[in-house]
């Protein structure tokens, strides 16, 4: 049986939100030691989604057999917005279960509501992911990447990253005409999630499309600031942290035809 | 004229 407790509905209504855009249906495979995770891939297999929410994610956990529990997005989506974000939210499923049940409790109000989710058999790739050498590591405010990723969009399907040592640069080539963002590393000691901090190796000239980067901005919620692990002619990897455990985006690059 | 890579030629299947 699993029961995971989560103390706020809000960091499962959040990861929802961030990934449903990108992926339909998923599996989340759950175990007494790794908590819950999450691998899946979209359609077009250009970006992958890896979420990661450890025992310590959850106020109580427990997960006497490992689980697969297939399911639907959108379907969850609903279910999730059924519940306010400071609610406790429980999932719970027996051992060969055909459903999930979804519970939301506000304490102080004595209110508790129930939701069944039928679930489904997904059939879908597992990619082995090796951890990378990356040639440059960046950390930035997650608000002020999304502000990038979503401006430039509107002047180009693609977005070149440029890192230096102390500089990203972002650039958009379009028909209307082309657009810049710089972005200088900076240390604030007062309001350390407000640093642009660089780890280079090598300088790193990259081009994502910006669909995919607009899909992956949708974590924004989760966290303050967002890490991004480059390198040369390989998947980027976007990653956001969570309280005992990680949502990662890896995206394949465009290359020049 | 830039192509999109897929993950299939970077990552390997379980």
């Amino acid at each position: 049986m699993l029961e995971g407790k989560f103390e706020t509905a809000s960091t499962m209504k959040k990861v929802i939100e961030a990934i449903k855009d990108s992926v339909k249906l998923c599996n989340l495979n759950c175990s007494q030691n790794d908590g819950i995770t999450v691998q899946a891939i979209d359609d077009s297999r250009v970006l992958l989604i890896a979420l990661k929410l450890d025992p310590s994610c959850f106020q109580e956990f427990r997960c006497d057999k490992d689980l697969v529990l297939g399911l639907d997005l959108e379907s969850l989506s609903k279910i999730l917005r059924q519940g306010n974000p400071e609610d406790y939210l429980t999932l719970i499923a027996e051992d060969s279960p055909d459903s999930l049940l979804i519970v939301f409790e506000d304490s102080k109000k004595d209110r508790i509501s129930e939701f069944s989710l039928k679930l489904m058999d997904i059939d879908s790739d597992v990619l082995t992911i090796d951890e990378m050498e990356h040639d440059c590591a960046i950390t930035l405010p997650a608000a002020a990447f999304a502000k990038v990723a979503r401006d430039m969009k509107t002047l180009s399907e693609s977005l070149q990253i440029l890192v230096t040592k102390d500089s990203v640069k972002f650039k958009a080539d379009g028909s209307i005409g082309t657009g810049s963002v710089i972005l200088r590393a900076r240390t604030n000691l007062d309001d350390t999630k407000e640093s642009i901090l660089i780890d280079l190796n090598k300088p790193v000239n990259l081009t994502f499309g910006a669909k995919y980067l607009n899909d992956i901005v949708k974590a924004t919620p989760l966290a303050d600031t967002v890490t991004i692990k480059l390198t040369d002619k390989a998947p980027a990897m976007f990653e956001y942290k969570l309280q005992g455990g990680f949502l990662r985006y890896y995206l394949a690059p465009k290359f020049e035809d | 004229p830039s192509k999109q890579s897929s993950l299939m030629s970077f990552f390997g299947k379980r």
